[in-house]
């Protein structure tokens, strides 16, 4: 299971690590308040005082160990050699940095930052697409009758093919993915993380044990394929 | 069509207001930073210095006409008695109010704000999200050989049934949804304006001109439909 640190605990940073950690992920946090480390130490695994420059600290507190850094500091000078310093010295696998604007972005990307999060544009561009037309993903989220869940492929399904089980016409759904463990064939986290996602599966796709079926329906057809 | 007004030009405010005038939509956007005016002057329909206190100056700049508010200001208290005028004195239908935390968004809720947006925390959770499993959206979207696509459909599909055309077969697609223009029966944004969304449609639905079919599929198979 993967290892996080996030160092920087405003508002972003702060919500990263609890949401991880109430996943059950270990997460180390680390931020230069003192105060922020007193409010959050119960909720991840470390929390740590420590200056985000501070090399020595760094290492001394096993930073080199994580799979996956989150820098949530928007001073671009601290962003960019800290980056730097978990890329190159600490050599961290990925590493994802908060930017404060464009400019601050590319610069991240060229010290090799693996993904550069814009909250505030980001959640810009939602809101004014949602404002347009509210997007099918939303819809699905929103609508108080449809849902999109998705499950561990019941005993009963393993072995059959999709046509075979025939989802639609026996409950009404729509299975618009499956979501199968397999060893990785690359080192990425961006796409499958040992998981291949097998999209908008054809009717012979055969339901292997272990599957996780990605269906959108009904709420109550949902409940019945939940109870089998 | 909708006609928005964005107040508080930070990163937040200021990307709202560009990507909603880039979509063809009238927006007048409000600061009063005039720096901040001049940067977005040639890009929205209306760039206008104001206080977002001066309730006069907003009522004079035809701030009444507007179909949808967005506050983008951090200061608590500013953001509050704005979003107060904006919904009790002039009676704007739709009114979104960034918060800075949870706290900040209870009591605009309490004052009737339609809706409210945590930038840092919604960011913060996609992230987590995305780092322990890529959703499926996020694969759809970041795949390079799937594409999510909405098109209006062909007329070469108008009046047959999803049955008859035989997507499946016929395109290796899947139609995950309908969108069809239909007079609101509610009031509201939130979902349905002007547009309902048939979700997970059976076979046997008949296509109608206009309709936007939302289909999930690999690239080269989608780019066939769009050239019908
Ligand atoms: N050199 C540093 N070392 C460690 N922590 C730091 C350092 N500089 C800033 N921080 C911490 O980073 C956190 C985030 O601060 P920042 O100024 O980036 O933005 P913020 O506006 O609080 O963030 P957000 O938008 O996520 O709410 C703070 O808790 C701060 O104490
Ligand atoms: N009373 C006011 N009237 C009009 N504009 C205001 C007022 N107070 C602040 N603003 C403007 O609101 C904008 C947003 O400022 P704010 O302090 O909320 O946060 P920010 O950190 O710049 O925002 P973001 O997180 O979106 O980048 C600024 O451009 C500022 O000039």
């Amino acid at each position: 299971k993967k290892f996080f640190a996030v160092i920087g605990l405003g508002s972003f940073g702060y919500y990263v690590a609890t949401k991880l950690a109430e996943k059950g992920y270990e997460v180390i946090a680390i931020d230069i308040d003192e105060n922020k480390i007193d409010d959050i130490s119960n909720k991840v695994t470390h929390a740590i005082q420590l200056n985000a420059l501070d090399e020595k600290g760094l290492k001394e507190v096993g930073l080199m160990d994580v799979d996956v850094a989150i820098i949530a500091i928007k001073d671009i000078a601290t962003s960019i050699l800290l980056s730097s310093f978990l890329k190159e010295d600490l050599k961290i696998k990925y590493v994802v940095a908060k930017a404060s604007d464009q400019k601050h972005g590319k610069v991240l990307e060229k010290i090799g930052v693996d993904r550069i999060i814009y909250p505030e544009i980001e959640s810009a561009e939602r809101l004014a697409k949602n404002l347009i037309s509210p997007s099918i993903f939303d819809i699905i989220e929103l609508s108080s009758s449809h849902n999109l869940v998705e499950i561990k492929a019941p005993d009963i399904f393993v072995g059959k093919t999709l046509e075979e089980i025939d989802f639609r016409k026996r409950f009404d759904i729509n299975i618009i993915a499956i979501k199968r463990n397999q060893p990785s064939t690359t080192e990425t986290y961006k796409l499958s993380y040992e998981e291949s996602i097998i999209i908008s599966p054809s009717p012979k796709e055969r339901i292997i044990e272990g599957d996780i079926l990605v269906m959108v329906g009904l709420k109550e057809h949902l409940e019945k394929i939940e109870k089998l």
